[in-house]
């Protein structure tokens, strides 16, 4: 039950010992501090209702509800690693038998690392599952998120609202969501909080202060758009894919985000080719 | 030539909109074996870039779950690492070995002749669950390569049995339940 904390030159991650969430960054250059809770969900894929029979599938995601489910059974167990050269340091979180995750500080490094292993999603309750990865902080952002395009123009997104048309939402989660192919961010008038991800994902910010990005799913139905098989892939093993990737994070002002987001990545999708060859 | 069979197979797959769950399963497992085998050829025109000859290097598609056959078995190895970028970067790497209180490992920057700092992780709960017996590094060696401007570096790994036992994972770990 006590808090737990990782920290390099740039920042400061804290995590809460009663819940096992992270609790808050800290940018020790900026002396900024935010409150960041962040948690793995699942959304329940629907199989239609008497408004539309649409099904969740593979073009489609439509949740049956829009509260999303906790992907632990109580609070996650959390461990943490720290080496005697402190060139990494790593804090364990595991959600459940399906669900971990790594976050990792390297030193020197401006960012912060989060590695996300899901699966294989448990599907014996019948139920398709839609796993999400959420951070929640205190920023006043008031609907506003931004996207990019295929690594191009960021575009601003705004909860439930179109720019050129009158929009009747009748989805309040999937109606919210972008593609995000390699960046997400929200921010107020000082600070943002950027994610970077190493795969295109569906995300969001469906309330203030809070972005989500959608990082696996598995479903039983089956969205009528001509495929006519569920997105069930079974891998070798037959129990369902398991899924690994990361999420970098950078929080900081406004001004110096867009700088930092756009070298990171750089290096991030132009990373090295490591090889190997005997001696 | 070699590297058209991957172009073919990318215009493949980027033209049926592959590899998104919006195909039969048997067409996705094609596409992956077409992307598959048009990696396997780049690789070969990779390895004749780097080396100048037609050496095989050998690429460790799984090391993001640390599992590498040459690198967990092998007692000194060489890690090549090129640099797409158009400005030089330093990039952590990790590499899966076999650590044990017996033994240390040496990183060696080839090119300034200098010896690396490394870190040796344990594998995780995580890792060990999603490799499901598959290969045999219980550790993560970590370093910091510094690399050039589009250009590669090469680094020597040894492994060095120790005189006297040495704690190889002073660790700190600690369990919140």
């Amino acid at each position: 039950n006590q808090d737990v904390t990782i920290t390099n030159e740039f920042y400061k991650v804290k995590f809460d010992g009663n819940t096992g969430l992270m609790a808050s960054i800290e940018n020790i250059a900026s002396g900024i501090t935010v409150p960041v809770k962040q948690d793995m969900l699942w959304y329940n894929a629907s199989m239609g209702n008497d408004e539309s029979k649409q099904q969740s599938g593979a073009y489609i995601f439509r949740p049956n509800v829009s509260t999303p489910f906790q992907c632990s059974n109580g609070k996650p167990q959390l461990s943490i690693f720290k080496g005697s050269n402190l060139l990494v340091q790593e804090v364990y979180q595991k959600f459940s038998d399906w669900v971990w995750q790594v976050i990792r500080l390297y030193a020197g490094k401006k960012q912060i690392e989060v590695e996300w292993t899901v699966g294989p999603i448990p599907v014996q309750d019948k139920w398709g599952k839609e796993i999400i990865s959420r951070y929640e902080t205190n920023l006043e952002t008031n609907g506003y998120f931004y996207t990019d395009s295929n690594g191009r123009e960021i575009l601003e997104r705004r909860k439930d609202y179109r720019p050129t048309w009158h929009l009747n939402q009748s989805e309040s989660v999937a109606g919210n969501y972008y593609p995000v192919n390699s960046r997400i961010y929200i921010h107020d008038n000082q600070v943002q909080l950027t994610v970077l991800n190493d795969r295109s994902q569906g995300g969001s910010s469906l309330s203030t202060g809070q972005l989500e990005l959608m990082i696996h799913r598995r479903l039983l139905g089956e969205d009528s758009k001509g495929v006519g098989e569920a997105l069930n892939e079974t891998g070798q093993f037959g129990d369902g894919l398991i899924s690994r990737g990361k999420h970098w994070l950078l929080l900081d002002t406004v001004t110096s985000s867009a700088k930092q987001h756009r070298l990171l990545a750089e290096e991030i999708y132009m990373s090295p080719l490591v090889a190997f060859q005997h001696h | 030539s070699s590297s058209k069979v991957l172009r073919d197979a990318m215009g493949v797959a980027q033209h049926h909109d592959a590899v998104s769950g919006t195909s039969k399963q048997h067409v996705a497992n094609d596409y992956a074996k077409r992307l598959y085998e048009g990696r396997e050829e780049c690789n070969k025109v990779i390895s004749t870039a780097l080396t100048g000859n037609n050496e095989q290097l050998i690429f460790c598609d799984y090391l993001n779950i640390t599992l590498c056959d040459l690198t967990q078995s092998s007692n000194q190895f060489v890690v090549m690492v090129y640099n797409p970028l158009a400005r030089g970067v330093s990039k952590y790497l990790r590499i899966p070995v076999n650590c044990d209180d017996h033994y240390v490992y040496v990183v060696d920057d080839l090119a300034t002749s200098t010896r690396l700092t490394v870190q040796l992780v344990p594998v995780s709960e995580a890792t060990l669950s999603v490799r499901r017996n598959r290969g045999s590094a219980n550790c993560e060696l970590v370093f910091l390569a510094k690399l050039p401007a589009l250009g590669h570096n090469t680094f020597q790994v040894t492994k060095h049995k120790t005189s006297k036992t040495v704690s190889l994972l002073k660790t700190k770990v600690e369990k919140v339940i």
